[in-house]
């Protein structure tokens, strides 16, 4: 995250970090139910298996884990059928863990969108994540404030690709709070009436953030995907013969 | 890479067998950048010009918005051209070496171009010092001039009657870029190669009729897929099952959509709803002979409602005669279904004459405990 903070431990329950030896951590993910998380589906090109990923949850500092923290393994990647790697769109995937994790204050999920329900531009969301700073990787988990920015506008940022409606854009025409690599997948969350947070974009993908930092980031719209969130979580809980 | 091991950028390479030997590495690989690919040359070698290490990392280059950017500005015929070179450096098959661009082509570039970016406040890119690449004909090493037919448009631009290039995204944007104003002609989806959306006039491709996503906002591109019998029933996927396979806990449609949204929650008199399940593509009602707490909770965590649930059994004579209620199987706990219609028969008389209502509530979400503010 550019132009952030260091977070406080339990500001952000739902944040998760994807990991796969030897790198360790990859990208972000968002718990939203016991045993579910959503990530963004670039984050598997080239680690497809479920095998190689484990989710760690309920930690703060990548380099200390904390009392709170909870790790589980992969059972099951479900990447968007339509992902398309080359234009980065249909940008989201479903992990399925191998066991529930234990609900504590340190570990939450956060709340989904209902059908239909979509951010107004202009209203300020939360970034978080252990993504590049701009000049360093941080240990600590980072959070950003940014605005939400119409699609016709962020289009005017992005000449060489076209922002579709699977995409929502967030920050600031000089980029000053921007997620960056290794924020992939992670969360984009507004608070709602009496203090509940809802996800309604995943970090996927925006313009070069170590150095000329220019436009918005680009998020995987949520909203877009609940009836088919909600339907694969059905399938892989109900219909499994 | 002649030695046993590569130097560092090769390790980044997808070439190099992934047992580590990193033996090989510098191999030419073939071109995916879609800016790049109507070169008169197919394969690559990386890292290019610009010290991007993979293809992917160039795609997402600075370098790979800025080029095609000033292309449009027509500043020179074959800076396209040249911009190719550096981001996908030629590679010659016998030798898997990087063939340079040709001084004179870079400096030809740089001088005709480099003021248009001056006026917007950019550099032209550091990398790109043109004294690294060798003469045109100097004896030992061969680099790469453009011939007379070479493209001046990469695949991302629309080529304007005048010989212009501009970005693609900005065909048919309702805004004329071309001075001959071509980008805003033949406009149609059809003149195009795409699909017309009846009402919205949206353009898709021909790829995503029928292919169970709605695209159009009416999801005109997902009706009269399918032609099933009077019996049967069409899947998300548009294939016919018969209509007595819907929801009765067997799948039957390959994407398993005749057992989605089985069970749901109808308005009664009361705040409660009854508990409602299709079966055959008809709505039924549960009677409640042998109801047991837990399968309220699995009613409500199939509708995605994983919170507390209110059972109440509510006495209706109404329904009773128009024999619209399903009963628990009598061997229901001895069978191993996943889904709470997969229990539930038709035919059995309904002794309590009453019927299931729930109130089902959603998990709790989106609140941070931790995060609390202590008053001091």
């Amino acid at each position: 995250i550019l132009g952030g903070r260091t977070s406080r431990p339990g500001r952000w329950p739902w944040q998760c970090s994807l990991q796969s030896e030897p790198s360790g951590h990859i990208c972000g993910c968002v718990l939203i139910a016991k045993k579910w998380v959503l990530t963004v589906a670039h984050c598997f090109e080239g680690r497809e298996s479920p095998t190689v990923w484990k989710v760690v949850f309920g930690i703060n500092n990548l380099d200390h884990p904390s009392v709170f923290m909870q790790t589980r393994m992969v059972k099951n990647v479900i990447l968007h059928p339509r992902y398309n790697r080359a234009v980065v769109d249909f940008d989201i995937s479903i992990v399925e863990l191998n066991e529930e994790i234990n609900e504590t204050s340190y570990v939450r999920p956060v709340c989904l969108p209902r059908r239909g329900q979509r951010v107004q531009p202009d209203t300020y969301c939360y970034i978080t994540g252990w993504g590049h700073m701009g000049n360093k990787m941080p240990f600590k988990l980072q959070e950003g404030e940014v605005r939400i920015i119409s699609l016709e506008q962020c289009q005017s940022y992005f000449d060489m690709k076209t922002i579709t409606a699977r995409m929502l854009c967030a920050g600031y025409e000089s980029g000053t709070v921007d997620s960056c690599m290794g924020d992939s997948g992670g969360p984009l969350v507004c608070e709602q009436s009496a203090g509940r947070w809802t996800l309604f974009g995943l970090t996927s993908w925006g313009s070069v953030c170590f150095s000329k930092v220019l436009g918005p980031g680009v998020y995987s719209n949520v909203s877009h995907f609940i009836e088919w969130i909600e339907r694969q979580i059905y399938i892989h809980t109900f219909l499994l013969h | 890479c002649a030695s046993a091991s590569c130097p560092d950028s090769c390790s980044h390479s997808p070439l190099c067998d992934m047992n580590n030997r990193q033996a090989n590495c510098s191999q030419c690989e073939p071109i995916t950048l879609e800016l790049c690919l109507n070169l008169p040359y197919n394969y690559t070698n990386y890292p290019n010009y610009l010290g991007h290490l993979t293809q992917k990392e160039a795609s997402v280059s600075w370098e790979s918005s800025l080029f095609p950017a000033l292309v449009q500005t027509n500043c020179y015929k074959y800076l396209m051209f040249f911009a190719c070179t550096i981001l996908v450096p030629k590679c010659d098959l016998q030798t898997s070496q990087r063939i340079p661009p040709c001084r004179t082509l870079c400096e030809q570039s740089k001088e005709r171009c480099e003021s248009v970016l001056g006026i917007v406040g950019l550099q032209w890119p550091e990398d790109t010092d043109c004294s690294q690449f060798p003469e045109e004909n100097s004896d030992n090493q061969t680099c790469l001039t453009p011939d007379d037919d070479v493209e001046e448009c990469s695949p991302s631009h629309f080529k304007c009657h005048s010989g212009r290039c501009v970005l693609a995204s900005r065909r048919c944007d309702g805004q004329a870029d071309c001075e001959d104003d071509s980008d805003e002609e033949n406009c149609g989806c059809k003149e195009r190669g795409l699909w017309e959306c009846p009402t919205s006039k949206l353009c898709i491709r021909h790829t995503m009729i029928c292919d169970g996503f709605s695209d159009c906002p009416d999801n005109a591109d997902e009706k009269n897929c399918s032609f099933c019998k009077k019996d049967e029933i069409t899947c998300a996927n548009h294939d016919c099952v018969p209509r007595k396979g819907w929801c009765d806990g067997q799948i039957d449609c390959a994407d398993k959509s005749d057992e989605w949204d089985c069970v749901t929650l109808s308005q009664n008199r009361s705040s409660l709803m009854y508990l409602t399940v299709q079966r055959s593509a008809t709505n039924y009602h549960v009677c409640a002979d042998g109801w047991e707490e837990n399968l309220s909770h699995l009613a409500c965590k199939q509708m995605g409602l994983g919170g507390p649930a209110v059972t109440e059994i509510v006495q209706e004579y109404e329904q009773l005669h128009h024999d619209k209620w399903l009963n628990l199987h009598s061997e229901w706990k001895s069978k191993n279904m996943s889904t709470l219609h997969a229990h539930l028969v038709t035919g059995l008389p309904c002794r309590s004459k009453s019927m299931v209502s729930l109130l089902c509530t959603k998990e709790d979400c989106g609140r941070r405990p931790a995060a609390r503010m202590y008053k001091r």
